[in-house]
């Protein structure tokens, strides 16, 4: 089984190697790590997890890794997101052309206030949250955003999981609890401020 | 010095104390790391990095605490951010009321699209890129939003180092190349997803 640590690299890898122009058949672990910020001798260790093992003095074959990496990150199928929440932060997501480049797309919208509720973003219409559970079901909804304010976001994973979903990404500013099974990412804006802040504290004393 | 992980968790440890009732004057390990996601042991050990010794069998005093780790992560004053790219994500980012909370305040936005120049988000005027280093000197900033696409990223890092900003928060899905003395998060939606993806798929085989 593939080290966490590891998993949260190949998604560095695969952009990597979908910036390299066509011509360029093989990369050295060497070149994967300068430009993932890694070095060559974990990024050899990290491939190895997916049996890929690059020929020495040669690298490794740019098409076959790109595969091999969407293959373990379960990338070849089609993931349906549903976001909750389509305040600044949800429709800024919903409009996100982004999610497509990776075999991402956003199946459904949803929002307690009614004056949101039949708005159209990007083409797709915000639901009430009273039809959470079946457009769940019926959009084949793998990962849930959750785009609320903090003080919602539990209810709101609370209903995901047992609508069935057990990925969930998490932008409120708390700590959910959820089921042993259910996988959560957070991104907390302010974590990431309060850690720049602190190398700006402490450089400045240094 | 304190290590990275602990300093990467202080913020979650900050956000439990802040939300704890005002009656509540002391906090154990225990309740910290349950709240936080942590362990009792780790959480001990990153409070020690403070100077910060609970007292066996009552904890923490809360508002000491609270106080202890503002300071370590340089909260106590007030931090100036300017936001590149008023797009999508940047106006959401520039319309955020979180960021006051924590003591960061957006001093500027900025734009490369004349259509945007001039318009408001928020009571803040969006600058042209032209104006990048004199705003950023007078209104102070310390840290750099880049919120354009993955194209304008490392061209708008280049000008934001050149104009004297050492700590960067990039969403764009790029690695950018910065000197040592500059500081680096990415927030990486794409990243995040393929993460959850994994799981789902791993979730599946086993
Ligand atoms: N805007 C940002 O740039 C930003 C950045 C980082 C984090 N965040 C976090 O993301 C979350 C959303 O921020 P925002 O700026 O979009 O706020 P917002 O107030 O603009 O949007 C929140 C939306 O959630 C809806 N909502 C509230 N309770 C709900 C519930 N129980 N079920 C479904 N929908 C519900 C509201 O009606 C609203 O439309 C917040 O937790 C915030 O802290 C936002
Ligand atoms: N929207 C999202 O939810 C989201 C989520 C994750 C990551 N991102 C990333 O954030 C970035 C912004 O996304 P978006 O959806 O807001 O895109 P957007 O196209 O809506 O906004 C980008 C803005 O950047 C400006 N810009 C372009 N080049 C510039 C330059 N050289 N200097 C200054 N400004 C410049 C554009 O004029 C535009 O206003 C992208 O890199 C995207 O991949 C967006």
């Amino acid at each position: 089984s593939i080290p966490p640590a590891t998993v949260s690299r190949l998604p560095l890898y695969l952009r990597v190697l979908g910036e390299m122009p066509k011509a360029h058949a093989m990369i050295s672990s060497e070149q994967l790590a300068n430009v993932a910020g890694a070095n060559s001798a974990q990024v050899r260790k990290d491939l190895s997890y997916l049996g890929s093992y690059g020929v020495r003095g040669v690298g490794y074959d740019t098409v076959q890794l790109r595969t091999q990496i969407e293959m373990a990150l379960g990338l070849s199928a089609d993931l349906v997101v549903a976001i909750i929440g389509a305040g600044n932060l949800g429709s800024a997501l919903a409009n996100y052309k982004g999610f497509n480049d990776w075999g991402f797309s956003v199946g459904a919208l949803f929002d307690v206030d009614a004056a949101k509720v039949g708005s159209q973003i990007d083409g797709l219409a915000v639901q009430p949250m009273s039809r959470l559970e079946d457009l769940v079901a019926s959009a084949g909804v793998m990962i849930g955003v959750i785009a609320t304010p903090a003080g919602a976001a539990q209810e709101v994973a609370d209903r995901l999981v047992s609508a069935g979903v057990t990925s969930i990404l998490n932008f409120a500013p708390t700590v959910l609890r959820v089921p042993e099974e259910v996988q959560v990412r957070r991104v907390d804006l302010s974590t990431e401020l309060q850690i720049l802040s602190f190398h700006l504290h402490s450089g400045r004393r240094s």
